[in-house]
């Protein structure tokens, strides 16, 4: 589930 | 992906450039602290474990990659180049940052989102990243000239994670259950220690005079 965690950051 | 945090991403790719930029031409890194550099490199390393397994974006793994490779170069160039290793203040960058690296993983261990290695590995990259300037500006309260890149290096680092809390400010009021209080309070502290940093260049570039920090 590719819920939109900060892990999308830098 | 929004404005601020491109923006974020973009200052603190010129910082990291700004940094090479000094190092590589002018083969100096008077003034900047190894410390600092090193721990970053830890940063990167502990934070972007994900970079083979979980692919978000081509973005997210080039600037991966940028931020990994070249902080891992800056710390060989200043240790191991045989003319910048030369204008390296050893005596000058004295902060035991070793002792920072302990207690970051050990708040790690206990607050943390998930209890896992990655998760740990994650959460210690933040609270790593939060502290690991004090060197660098411990540094430069002892170095009395402060050159324009060197400040200019550590003023693009501290606004980067200015712009990543409004980010976080913007995704809170744009996503629905949008909410990491590690994430937002450990960059709250980092860009804090900034502040007087901040306050003393504001100062030297109104007042066009020289970057100095009281000692």
């Amino acid at each position: 589930s590719q819920e939109p965690s900060t892990k999308d950051e830098l | 992906m929004n404005i601020f945090r491109l923006a974020g991403d973009m200052t603190h790719l010129a910082s990291v450039l700004v940094l090479l930029l000094k190092i590589h031409t002018i083969k100096s890194c008077a003034g900047i602290s190894l410390k600092t550099q090193e721990l970053y490199a830890l940063v990167f390393a502990t934070r972007y474990l994900d970079l083979f397994t979980d692919y978000i974006s081509l973005y997210n793994t080039l600037m991966k990659l940028i931020f990994l490779v070249s902080s891992f170069s800056i710390v060989w160039y200043i240790r191991h180049h045989k003319i910048v290793r030369r204008s390296y203040d050893k005596d000058q960058d004295t902060f035991r940052h070793y002792f920072l690296v302990l207690p970051c993983f050990l708040l790690a261990l206990v607050i943390n989102e998930k209890f896992t290695v990655k998760e740990i590995m994650w959460t210690f990259s933040l609270y790593l990243e939060a502290v690991a300037i004090l060197p660098q500006l411990v540094l430069l309260q002892r170095t009395r000239n402060i050159d324009n890149l060197t400040g200019q290096y550590v003023f693009l680092l501290g606004a980067y994670r200015s712009l990543y809390i409004l980010n976080w400010i913007y995704r809170y009021f744009t996503e629905p259950h949008y909410v990491h209080w590690i994430t937002w309070i450990s960059g709250l502290v980092q860009t804090l220690l900034y502040a007087d940093f901040f306050y003393y260049y504001f100062q030297s570039w109104k007042n066009n005079v020289k970057l100095e920090l009281p000692a």
